[in-house]
């Protein structure tokens, strides 16, 4: 774990970029409301659902790592016994005054108090995501919070880390001058002299270490693959009936007879692969795989990228931010699903079908908000979302079964 | 409570002023120029037009994910 942390700082350190702008905000709380150390110690005291403890310990680690590197501030995570600062997830009212209760997906993610009462609160209704786009990204919003609990106000300035707006991992830096100067305002500079600045995508790829390295033969006592502890970002099955899981930066295969493999890097077998993608499918009419992620599609024979690749989903009429996509026999196209709508994408022409996207509705049964969905060698299709599954029967056109997939799927690998 | 599209609906918007520190909470009765000014504020700090009115894309700001900690101050 060590070695893993240090490498994990080797990549912090070594994706910096100092901060040239000495602008000077004044956004901080009230004169007094900040503390009088500098070594702040937290502790997290509870977890969101769908994620596993490992990277969300490295999510918070690197968010307070965030200010550290650019103040005079140092955090330690001591896990038991009275600390500092607090992170805690609940539902609804949980004793902040009825103006604070959690309001479900959406709206509110979280909030937190200033000097010296130390607690950040999320809300555990929303789909906290660490990679892509399916969900609120937890990195992002607990680096929000820590500035609210170290005596920072909302940012009027537009993309900064204490906007009062959501904002997505990118690939951008993470804090704006405006974070920079306010937390330099009440804690001065880093000790080393220059502030060094973290970019979404060194997040990311510390990230993926974490996962390649947190599989259970680093853990004797993890028995299953990471997966099965939460949620998947898409679900494959290709022509030899082997299921695909993809998380984050890997993805693993279970085998017809159920064998699982270890977590495997995704850009390894697919090059040019982003860090993470939002919908994956392998099309049995022409033997290729598909990935979708934001705006754009990939197309693979095998591990080779085809030409043309990657293209726009606009170019072929589809919408971006996908839920999820799969081969659908019946129709002999590709379907994929988005909010409360789904196209169909005509695999020969790369072209939406005419007279998509059509409503959700004609799933008779069928979630919204997806994972990933595969069609089984019975010729029945399922559906996943977070921890549950649903069988849908294309003969009946309807679902016939749901439930709990890690354990009623034997075919899933946990 | 928002509309299907995420919009927070007009007569919800005084509340989430009064929530993000935009109206005071006392009694909940505010003069429509406190209310005027209010939503200004708001669109200031969110970078829309600043008109003054509960426009469509101001009360679809007001139903984006955020932060819950109050605006006040910023």
């Amino acid at each position: 774990h060590q070695v893993w942390a240090q490498r994990v700082y080797a990549v912090f350190t070594g994706k910096m970029a100092s901060n040239g702008s000495q602008n000077r905000g004044k956004r901080y709380a009230q004169p007094g409301e900040k503390w009088y150390k500098r070594h702040l110690t937290y502790r997290i005291v509870n977890w969101p659902r769908h994620l596993a403890p490992g990277p969300v310990r490295l999510a918070v680690r690197a968010a307070f790592q965030l200010w550290s590197n650019v103040s005079g501030l140092a955090f330690q995570e001591v896990p038991e016994g009275p600390t500092d600062i607090r992170l805690a997830f609940y539902e609804g009212e949980h004793n902040d005054g009825a103006s604070n209760a959690f309001d479900g997906p959406g709206g509110a993610l979280a909030h937190a108090f200033f000097p010296c009462r130390g607690e950040a609160h999320f809300d555990i209704a929303e789909r906290w995501t660490l990679y892509g786009h399916k969900g609120h990204n937890l990195f992002m919003v607990t680096a929000h919070e820590i500035g609210h609990t170290l005596g920072l106000e909302h940012s009027p300035v537009r993309h900064s880390l204490m906007s009062p707006y959501y904002r997505k991992l990118g690939r951008a830096l993470v804090l704006s001058w405006d974070d920079i100067a306010a937390v330099q305002q009440l804690y001065g500079k880093p000790l080393g002299g220059q502030p060094i600045r973290l970019t979404g995508q060194a997040f990311s790829s510390a990230l993926q270490e974490w996962e390649l390295a947190e599989e259970p033969e680093g853990h004797p006592e993890i028995t299953q693959p990471l997966y099965c502890q939460g949620v998947f970002d898409a679900i494959t099955m290709d022509q030899n009936h082997t299921v695909l899981v993809f998380r984050g930066s890997v993805y693993w295969t279970v085998s017809a007879q159920g064998n699982v493999s270890a977590p495997l890097p995704l850009q390894q077998r697919w090059p040019h692969l982003p860090l993470a993608i939002e919908a994956a499918a392998f099309s049995p009419l022409d033997s290729k795989w598909y990935f979708f992620k934001g705006k754009r599609i990939w197309r693979y024979s095998g591990s080779a990228l085809d030409h043309g690749f990657p293209r726009r989903s606009s170019q072929a009429g589809l919408p971006c931010h996908l839920d999820c996509a799969f081969y659908y026999a019946p129709l002999g196209h590709m379907v994929l699903f988005k909010g409360s709508r789904y196209s169909v994408l005509n695999l020969h022409t790369l072209r939406s079908e005419p007279y998509y996207p059509r409503r959700l509705a004609d799933w008779t049964g069928v979630p919204q908000g997806t994972n990933g969905a595969l069609t089984r060698p019975d010729g029945r299709l399922y559906l996943f979302r977070e921890q549950q599954y649903w069988r849908f029967d294309p003969v009946k056109v309807r679902m016939t079964r749901e439930g709990q997939w890690a354990q009623d799927l034997e075919w899933i690998g946990c | 409570p928002v509309s299907t599209d995420g919009r927070v609906e007009t007569a919800e918007a005084e509340g989430f002023l009064e929530k993000y520190g935009y109206l005071h909470q006392d009694n909940h009765i505010h003069n429509p120029a406190e209310v005027k000014t209010a939503v200004r504020e708001f669109q200031w700090l969110s970078h829309l037009p600043v008109t003054g009115q509960l426009d469509g894309a101001t009360l679809k700001q007001m139903g984006t994910p955020r932060c819950g900690v109050k605006d006040e101050g910023s």
